[in-house]
């Protein structure tokens, strides 16, 4: 464990504690896209299937149920929860995610460390997470105003790859024979596709105004 | 040869 990955983890958990948050405090899941929950929490299924075959360690297995309980409880309140799923934009959250969940595992059957169930599923949910903002980005630039906890719930879930991308040049400086080269380029791709929001982000920050994307 | 390493992160 490095201070980067540290980081990185701490943001992201920081990032699902804001959308808990949110809905629990509001009530309303306005502006947060459903799909993206999906996608989520199919990553997290998908990638923690050694939750009780390989140990690593407390923190490591506690952090993997944490990550798959809040996915599907955000998944559950807003497809269930009868105040939550009826302040759900339904109608602007149109996102195909489908064809990203076909495209991500085809590529996990064709591009993987070694073809075994657990490595294909654990490659198909390192591409799946890279795309599993898409839907939530295009919910914000039709909704129009971002309320500030969704827009630091994404500033926050977007930080967090990029901690590891930090967390991954420490362990290629620091241990021979360091190679994650699927989880490395899909990290770069996946903080790549916030770079638009990171800067309407600051924008907002620097001039305290309202969180806008472009149309 | 690709050395298989731990799934260490999350």
């Amino acid at each position: 464990m490095n201070i980067f990955r540290l980081a990185g983890d701490m943001t992201h958990l920081l990032s699902i504690i804001v959308l808990l948050l949110k809905i629990y405090a509001t009530k309303s899941c306005s502006g947060v896209s459903r799909k993206t929950q999906e996608l989520y929490a199919i990553v997290f299924l998908a990638r923690y299937l050694d939750l009780f075959t390989d140990f690593i360690s407390v923190y490591n297995s506690f952090m993997k149920v944490v990550f798959i309980a809040s996915s599907l409880a955000i998944v559950w309140c807003m497809r269930v929860h009868p105040m939550v799923r009826r302040s759900y934009d339904k109608e602007l959250d149109t996102f195909r995610h489908y064809f990203l969940i076909a495209a991500c595992f085809l590529l996990a059957l064709v591009l993987h460390e070694k073809f075994t169930f657990q490595e294909v599923f654990w490659a198909f949910s390192i591409y799946l997470e890279a795309v599993a903002i898409l839907p939530q980005l295009v919910l914000l630039q039709r909704s129009g105003n971002v309320d500030n906890l969704t827009g630091q719930y994404v500033f926050f879930l977007g930080a967090y790859r990029g901690f590891y991308i930090l967390n991954w040049i420490y362990r290629y400086l620091t241990e021979p024979r360091f190679t994650r080269w699927i989880a490395c380029v899909s990290g770069v791709v996946q903080t790549a596709l916030y770079a638009d929001f990171f800067y309407y982000y600051f924008i907002s920050w620097k001039n305290n105004s309202k969180l806008k994307l472009p149309a | 040869e690709v050395v298989e390493q731990p799934k260490d992160e999350l």
